[in-house]
């Protein structure tokens, strides 16, 4: 069964950020215990549920390279069965650091693996490029989920993304599958929208959610009150679609 | 006289590769030279200008780390007076081999210093992250332009960016300056955009250009054709705001 994931996409401002916090909202509200790890230096899916700075000193670099146990790091959200591995400031300094460490592919995937059992899903935010934090997510999941914007270069990037999924399996994590691409900020007016939807479906099929997430101001209005935006407006368009998206993907991963 | 320019913001998505395409495209239609250096892995510079994968074998991964010169790099573009040094697809390891190499953060500076003087201006696309390819973006150059989306994310980085820049005029580039924030994806219908934009003006004054780029879905069909949107539609309010944006870029810096 597939329970690990990360959110992944080099291309910048594609929605991976939204995606983690409120598809792990959604999985918490339909009853799922699910563990957000914040892999970006920017610390934006740790805003975006509310972490203060100060409950954010042992995050995911004092896991990866400060001798800190993944369970102390770990802290709670203002959403029942929903946690969080925080970013520490710190993390902006883990990629060269990593660079010569030991084992330096590996490091998340050990620190995960003596709390991943608690939780019915992982998901892991991870910074806009293919670098070694990303690596490490990649190594440590099941699976990984590409949030897409349906705009040109968010396209062109996917490519590249698919040959290094390719490599990482090869190398490093046998049982690393994409498991699906989520349309984002999707519009309907707007035919680059639709052209790029009807793209990627006719090259990845089955593998592109049928739930889409539509553009929508209160998808972005939500971080600045620090609440993912199905509790900051549960009934506007972006929350349902990511209530949607929940059960979509309970669908695809929760009975198999 | 400031003529060396990075596009800088480590948040994804905020319009920094669309800023330096059609911000070159500006000055070089108002009679400047004008050099795009694409020191993006993803390569969309090089994508939004036209640049066919052929004609990027010898870019800046062969400038910072292949030996070849940075003369050797340049490529013309369509736009008459608008040049480029393409990405090469061998630019996303860069950054791990620049980690353990000499003169690690100096090297983008040493290789343009041979050609920088050709041109009137230089405008370095930046990858969304504040990484050492980044890093030698800010030791190359006279200053930095700052495009930001007027969304919540995007203003929480500003702050960790302006430390950074800080920190690298202190240690490697004393002539460093933040000479401008641009406003990108402004929606005037959306209230957070019209309080993000409120906000930076209150903290940056002017240095933050009159000149805001509005969110026009021209602007985003015209990578797809390889053009920038100023030659794809020149009449749409994209395209206006881009050229308004070289004629303001010009009263700042070219007189001084
Ligand atoms: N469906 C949506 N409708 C409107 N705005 C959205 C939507 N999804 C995300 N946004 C906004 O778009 C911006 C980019 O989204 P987000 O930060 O989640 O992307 P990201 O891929 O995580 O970015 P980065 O590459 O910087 O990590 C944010 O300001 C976010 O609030
Ligand atoms: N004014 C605008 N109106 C509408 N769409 C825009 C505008 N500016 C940029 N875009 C689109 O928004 C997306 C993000 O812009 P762009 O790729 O230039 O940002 P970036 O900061 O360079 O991203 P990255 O962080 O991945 O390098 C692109 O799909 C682009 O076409
Ligand atoms: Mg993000
Ligand atoms: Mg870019």
């Amino acid at each position: 069964k597939l329970r690990t994931f990360a959110l992944v996409n080099q291309k910048g401002g594609v929605g991976k950020t939204t995606t983690a916090v409120n598809l792990g909202t959604a999985l918490a509200a339909m009853g799922r215990t699910a563990l957000i790890v914040d892999l970006d230096p920017q610390g934006n899916a740790s805003t975006g549920l509310g972490v203060e700075r100060g409950q954010r000193a042992r995050g995911t670099y004092e896991m990866l390279l400060g001798g800190v146990s993944a369970g102390d790091t770990v802290v709670p959200t203002a959403i029942p069965r929903l946690s969080i591995v925080p970013a520490s400031v710190d993390l902006a300094g883990a990629e060269i650091e990593l660079v010569n460490a030991d084992r330096r592919e590996h490091r998340l995937n050990e620190a995960l693996s003596s709390i991943a059992g608690k939780y019915d899903y992982v998901l892991i935010d991870c910074p806009p490029s293919l670098n070694l934090l990303t690596l490490n997510a990649l190594v440590a999941v099941d699976a990984l989920l590409v949030p897409l914007q349906t705009e040109f270069y968010a396209l062109e990037g996917l490519s590249n993304l698919v040959q290094t999924v390719e490599r990482v399996k090869r190398s490093f994590n046998p049982r690393l599958e994409l498991a699906g691409i989520i349309l984002t900020m999707f519009d309907r007016r707007n035919s680059l929208s639709e052209a790029v939807s009807q793209d990627v479906r006719a090259h990845f099929a089955d593998r592109v959610f049928e739930t889409m997430i539509p553009r929508n101001v209160r998808v972005s209005e939500a971080p600045s009150h620090g609440l993912p935006v199905l509790i900051y407006d549960h009934r506007c368009l972006g929350a349902q679609a990511y209530i949607q998206l929940g059960a979509e993907f309970l669908r695809r991963f929760d009975g198999v």
